[in-house]
């Protein structure tokens, strides 16, 4: 494992813990999409099938416990819980998921390294997790003020993705036949996602004032 | 990791 890899892995965690730390503490997840949320949690249950069959290494079953477990809770919390719930803006997150998970499955069925039950799955959720922040970022357009919390939670999630490159580069480099274009394009497409967040994200930063997007 | 379906990446 590489520096890059490493990095990108602690600040996606972080981001995970932001977010867990927003909604079981201020107990609101006010500007926080619930579709976005619902197409991680089944990015990882589909990502992750080879949970049982393969075994890498503790850290790596360990981290896939902790994204799966973290993903279902956040939607749990979203919907269900008592007090969270009534801080969801309902109104305002209307992205229609499907519009995301059929263009992915359609695209995973015809363009995969192999066509097996557990690879197509796994590409499935390549794509849909670049594509997967869209209503997060649409919400975050509406919404007037971005708490904090949430601007955080956004940055930390591209900066996982932003080092995840650098972390293929890098293992290119250093291991032989270390080729994957899927993978590679999903991420690059995913990281420029963010491209337009992360402008106005140091925009806010360097002129000390609460995070904005332009409608 | 040479395009074998062994995913060491989350």
């Amino acid at each position: 494992m590489n520096i890059f890899r490493l990095a990108g892995d602690m600040t996606h965690l972080a981001s995970v813990l932001v977010l867990l730390l927003k909604i079981h503490t201020i107990k609101s997840c006010a500007g926080v999409s619930l579709k976005t949320q619902e197409l991680y949690a089944l990015v990882f249950a589909t990502r992750y099938l080879d949970i049982v069959t393969d075994f890498i290494s503790v850290y790596n079953t360990v981290m896939k416990l902790i994204f799966l477990g973290s993903s279902f809770s956040i939607v749990w919390y979203i919907r269900h819980h008592r007090v969270v719930r009534r801080s969801y803006d309902k109104d305002q997150d209307t992205f229609r998921h499907y519009l995301l998970m059929i263009p992915c499955m359609l695209l995973a069925l015809f363009v995969h390294e192999k066509f097996t039950f557990k690879e197509v799955m796994w590409t499935f959720s390549l794509y849909l997790e670049a594509v997967a922040i869209l209503p997060q970022l649409v919400l975050l357009q509406r919404t007037r003020n971005i708490d904090n919390l949430t601007g955080q939670y956004v940055f930390l999630l591209g900066a996982y993705r932003g080092l995840y490159i650098f972390n293929w580069i890098y293992r290119y480099f250093t291991e032989p036949h270390f080729v994957h274009w899927i993978t590679w394009i999903a991420g690059v497409v995913q990281t420029l996602l963010y491209a337009d967040f992360f402008y106005y994200y140091f925009e806010s930063w360097k002129n000390n004032v609460r995070l904005q997007l332009p409608a | 990791t040479d395009g074998e379906s062994t995913h060491d990446e989350l």
